[in-house]
């Protein structure tokens, strides 16, 4: 599922 | 955290440390693109507007905050110390060509209509297609000095382990962004053909030339 987590990613 | 992604964040400060290093040695940016280093600054910008707001871990606090001084002083660098070395005869790709269809494409597909979601799917995509106008200059010089087509291996690689974070995240974490997997695949499928010339040349010690 698409799911937009906080953004933990650089 | 995992293994991939965190030796794709340190392939990429790799990659920015490379850059700064061959500028401020030679003291020289010939054959280094100021559009994409633009580009990349504005990359850094639109997605880390939320260092202020929003607290993830000092990892990411720091890294965020050394990206964004490093691709500033790049350009300070660039465009105003080094600005006599400038090369831009054959720094010419059109940045407004890609700049205004991923803004526009940032508006249609984004996970949630909201300013700071839209100005981060708008630095992922740009971030994607950023490298092009270097990749351009690349292939008009016809040549790239070994320690900028270090900084483009470093730099493709990150989003490449990137891809292996999102599958590793994904079976393991149920995590899973669209977008930003199809545009890290556009990204790296854009450094294909360098990886193969920097890896049938760079790595046999030759210069890293393009076929006439």
């Amino acid at each position: 599922e698409i799911c937009s987590m906080p953004k933990d990613e650089l | 955290m995992n293994v991939f992604r965190l030796t794709g964040d340190i392939a990429h400060l790799l990659a920015i440390i490379l850059l700064l290093m061959k500028i401020w040695k030679t003291r020289s940016c010939a054959g280094v693109s100021g559009k994409s280093q633009m580009m990349f600054a504005l990359v850094f910008t639109t997605r880390y507007l939320d260092l202020i707001t929003n607290f993830i871990s000092l990892y990411n606090t720091t890294m965020k905050m050394i990206f964004i001084a490093s691709s500033y002083g790049t350009l300070y660098l660039m465009f105003l110390k080094f600005r006599a070395t400038y090369d831009s005869n054959h720094d010419t790709f059109r940045m407004e060509f890609l700049v205004v269809p991923v803004a526009g494409l940032s508006f249609l597909v984004n996970h949630d209509f909201s300013p700071l979601e839209i100005l981060w799917t708008f630095s992922i995509y740009l971030e994607s297609v950023a490298i092009l106008p270097q990749l351009f200059m690349i292939s008009k010089t016809g040549e790239a000095e070994t320690i900028t087509s270090h900084y483009l291996f470093a730099l493709g690689s990150y989003r490449a382990l990137y891809i292996l974070n999102w599958v590793y995240r994904f079976y393991f974490e149920g995590f899973f962004d669209l977008i930003a997997v199809v545009a890290g695949c556009v990204q790296t499928v854009l450094y294909c053909d360098f990886f193969y010339l920097y890896i049938t040349k760079v790595w046999k010690g030759k210069k890293l030339t393009l076929p006439a």
